[in-house]
């Protein structure tokens, strides 16, 4: 489902350039659950947005279930990530004048979901990660572990043929954070693919395949 | 060095009331290293901004060294802060367009340290937490676990009496987390207080003593 090869990103600062990825390959099939572990800065969100579709690399190739990225435009990207991908972000991202609710029920208005079911939909997905009675709060009135878990179930809302999520226990005790493996572990069991970043070796043990990375480059890759 | 009595914190949303703190007692000696855990959404975020003089209670009465902090006003709060107090925020709270550097001597231009002394103990503090070479990027242009370390450099700089720590080791490794683990007893070990908040039960095992909160009430409160 991912086929990606050569991936390099460089950003550069005035006379500096700094290689957040330097020549990466990731293959991914079908209904794997993969962890990405490695060092902070080591290139693990970098990689994470690239495959999501939410950034480009500097060079390399990508396929995403057999078509070439790089030759989509802005807009097919979109329209990509909405239909199959769903993402977790590092620092959350959510609309912050939006209600826990309505951040839920933004994919399913790209997926023009008519409004009562995705008013269902959405509540449905705030009770599993624990939030029923925080519908309506918005960010700003969130615990941190609370703005997490409506990120996630925002992720999860559309059911999505391949999930990425970037940390998604780091703000959560251990008997949330397993709530929120199980719901992983459920979408998996559909045949979706599952591709988690975590600091975690508790939660890296549950995946399928490991995938360590160091200073930009694949350190290894190996079965769990 | 805190004595809270008491302390409610409750927040109305229309007709709703979130009562997030229902009457803690908080008592902290000089030289303890405390660690506070509990559920997600369960008041320790609102705790400790409470007793880092970030926010005030709804009710209740705190005493910081000895101060009462209810009859200050809030230039006396903020002076306070600047001279006891080091605070690690869970979401960060970097200047965004500051670089790490500029992010990370702010403490020091508070309490008016002369700008060649103020540059170099910035970069020593960055250089402890392993940020030399990003002392140029911006938020934006650094890693999640970069920026926690900016945030944590920032919070040490001026060596606080007080160190209050949000899930300060959230989003690093664990070689990264234990570099800053060993930071904080340093600290410690020069006779400075210690507050983490923190989901690691790991990480919770170094403190001398473990404060554990639910539904927004102390449950426990036990020497380690
Ligand atoms: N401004 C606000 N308005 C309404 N409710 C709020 C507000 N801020 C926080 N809350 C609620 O207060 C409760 C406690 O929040 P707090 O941030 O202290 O939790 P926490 O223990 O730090 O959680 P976490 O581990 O997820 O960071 C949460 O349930 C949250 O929804
Ligand atoms: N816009 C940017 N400009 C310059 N450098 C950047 C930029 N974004 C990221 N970097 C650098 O690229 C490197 C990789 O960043 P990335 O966010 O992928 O790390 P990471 O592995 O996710 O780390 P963490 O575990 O701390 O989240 C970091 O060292 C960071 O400083
Ligand atoms: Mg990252
Ligand atoms: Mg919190």
């Amino acid at each position: 489902v991912v086929d990606a090869r050569q991936i390099r990103k460089s950003y550069r600062m005035g006379e500096v350039v700094v290689e957040a990825l330097k020549g990466v390959d990731v293959r991914i099939d079908h209904g794997e659950f993969t962890c990405i572990m490695g060092a902070s800065g080591s290139g693990k969100s970098t990689l994470l947005n690239i495959l999501g579709c939410l950034d480009r690399p500097t060079s390399g190739t990508f396929d995403l279930m057999g078509r070439s990225v790089d030759s989509m435009d802005d807009g097919e990207l979109a329209e990509v990530r909405n239909r199959f991908i769903g993402f977790v972000f590092q620092t959350f991202n959510l609309l912050p004048r939006s209600s826990a609710l309505q951040n839920v029920e933004l994919p399913l208005i790209y997926a023009r979901v008519p409004s009562r079911e995705r008013r269902e939909r959405a509540m449905a997905m705030l009770e599993k990660v624990g939030l029923a009675s925080r519908a309506g709060h918005r960010p700003n009135q969130l615990s941190g572990g609370e703005r997490q878990r409506v990120a996630i179930a925002r992720a999860l809302v559309t059911g999505p043929a391949l999930l990425l999520a970037d940390e998604p226990t780091g703000n959560l005790d251990s008997r949330t954070g397993r709530v929120i493996m199980d719901m992983f572990h459920s979408l998996h069991s559909e045949g979706n693919t599952i591709l988690l970043v975590t600091h975690d070796p508790e939660i890296a043990r549950e995946a399928g395949r490991i995938l360590r990375i160091k200073d930009g480059l694949v350190e290894s890759d190996t079965a769990n």
